[in-house]
């Protein structure tokens, strides 16, 4: 009967908790991630959320999403976020706050950094297993390339291409670099 | 997709006649050519595909870029190698293995990256939508491939136009745009004013602020101006000499030829 299956199902997850988070870094925040896998409700609806937490002039690593648009809630705080469309082009660089909404087509790339006061957003995004990939830090697709191909793209040598691959070891969430420090001052 | 689908047969797919198809827009680049069939044509968008062939001429680096379709690749003529960049996948080649000492990881500077895969002709390549792809000529002849691209999959949920989302060169420079075949003055103006339209583009990171970037990847500003190749002429097939690439059946080659070697030329001849 449909009791034991439907009328069960686990409607409710909590991602607001710190406690909850799937990425943290204390120098630059925390992100927790709904899907199908933990909500598997989703998996009818087609849908998961990202709920980001960054502290003050952290990085999210710009990225594109692969099989999702991204619609972006900002919760508190203000910050800046830029969207980058085929052919390089810009497509949204500006300031964000609180109650404004963003929509990042599938594909686009996105890179968000958080102001002064932080920055905390919901994004929800229209696949159950959304999936983003990077293009700085540990899991970028710079990373996963030969230095030689690196070199060659981008007409570089072979240090650069090792800086542009190894310099930033974190994950998603980046901390806010010494000229954001500097700046500050 | 579903609005799309039905969209499509009720209108695109009232086809009288089928025509055979040649491609009609062409990008040179400094060492190969990409070819687009016309999408615009009432059988592709029935269809809801569109196709495109590329020719990389010997060194020919097709850079690294992804699509917003899923693409399935045949490879016409030559070889060479390819990779496909899959996030959260391990970098397991290296160029050389690691070496220990005694409690201790002894500091080296190899280099790691994601798999590398060798093609010829005749293989069939699936690239699915949004992952990273990059493909090098290493051989003698010239590697000619026709490819699918289903606008139309699921994998996709912007509209039926086929995206390609450059990580390196200037896409909008360097590229004579020529057209052949099936040509109509009102498409070509169409087209030019679509070029002029995204003529300050380039390569995706060529959108970002110079100063985020540089401190997202924690480089010099120096270096992330190369990575946006502002100034790059060069196409997306670029010429790169000598590119040394690591590849498992060539070391295992180099070990057979170094053990026939050791034995004295004993090694069975076939």
């Amino acid at each position: 009967g449909l009791e034991e299956t439907i009328c069960t199902l686990k409607l409710r997850e909590n991602i607001g908790h710190p406690s909850r988070s799937d990425v943290y870094n204390p120098r630059g925040g925390r992100v927790s991630t709904v899907n199908s896998l933990s909500l598997p409700i989703l998996n009818f609806l087609q849908l998961s959320a990202e709920r980001g937490t960054l502290y003050r002039n952290a990085i999210v690593a710009p990225h594109w999403n692969m099989n999702a648009h991204s619609i972006i809630y900002i919760i508190r705080g203000s910050g800046r976020i830029q969207v980058v469309g085929n052919a390089g082009r810009s497509v949204f660089d500006d300031e964000v706050r609180e109650n404004q909404l963003l929509i990042v087509p599938q594909n686009f790339a996105i890179v968000k950094r958080a102001g002064n006061e932080g920055l905390e957003y919901i994004a929800f995004k229209t696949n159950d297993n959304a999936m983003v990939n990077p293009l700085a830090g540990r899991l970028s697709a710079l990373r996963a390339m030969p230095e030689e191909v690196l070199m060659n793209s981008y007409q570089i040598s072979r240090q650069e291409a090792r800086s542009l691959k190894y310099n930033r070891e974190e994950l998603t969430v980046f901390g806010p670099g010494s000229k954001s420090s500097r700046r500050e001052e | 997709q579903q609005q799309h689908r039905a969209l499509r047969s009720k209108t695109e797919c009232q086809i009288e006649r089928l025509n055979a198809q040649e491609p009609t827009r062409r990008f040179e680049s400094e060492a190969g050519v990409i070819e687009f069939w016309d999408a615009t044509h009432e059988q592709f968008e029935c269809a809801g595909v569109q196709a495109v062939r590329h020719q990389i001429r010997r060194n020919g680096l097709l850079l690294p870029y992804y699509t917003n379709t899923p693409m399935l690749m045949y490879i016409i003529q030559g070889r060479g190698i390819h990779s496909t960049v899959i996030p959260g996948c391990a970098e397991t080649y290296e160029t050389e293995s690691g070496e220990y000492r005694t409690g201790e990881r002894r500091r080296s500077f190899n280099d790691r990256h994601q798999k590398l895969r060798r093609f010829r002709a005749g293989d069939v390549l699936a690239l699915p939508a949004g992952v990273t792809f990059w493909m090098y000529n290493d051989a003698e002849e010239p590697i000619v491939t026709v490819s699918l691209l289903d606008t139309s999959n699921h994998a996709n949920q912007l509209d039926l136009t086929f995206r390609s989302f450059f990580l390196a060169g200037n896409p909008q420079r360097g590229l004579q745009q020529q057209f052949v075949g099936r040509q109509q003055e009102t498409t070509m103006q169409e087209r030019r004013s679509e070029q002029e339209k995204t003529s300050k583009g380039g390569n995706i990171f060529n959108g970002f602020d110079t100063e985020i970037l540089s401190e997202a990847f924690n480089v010099d500003v120096e270096t992330i101006r190369k990575l946006q190749g502002q100034n790059e002429e060069r196409g997306v097939i670029v010429r790169a000499e000598e590119l040394r690439l690591t590849l498992p059946e060539e070391s295992e080659q180099e070990e057979r030829r170094e053990q026939q070697q050791r034995e004295g030329g004993r090694w069975p001849l076939n």
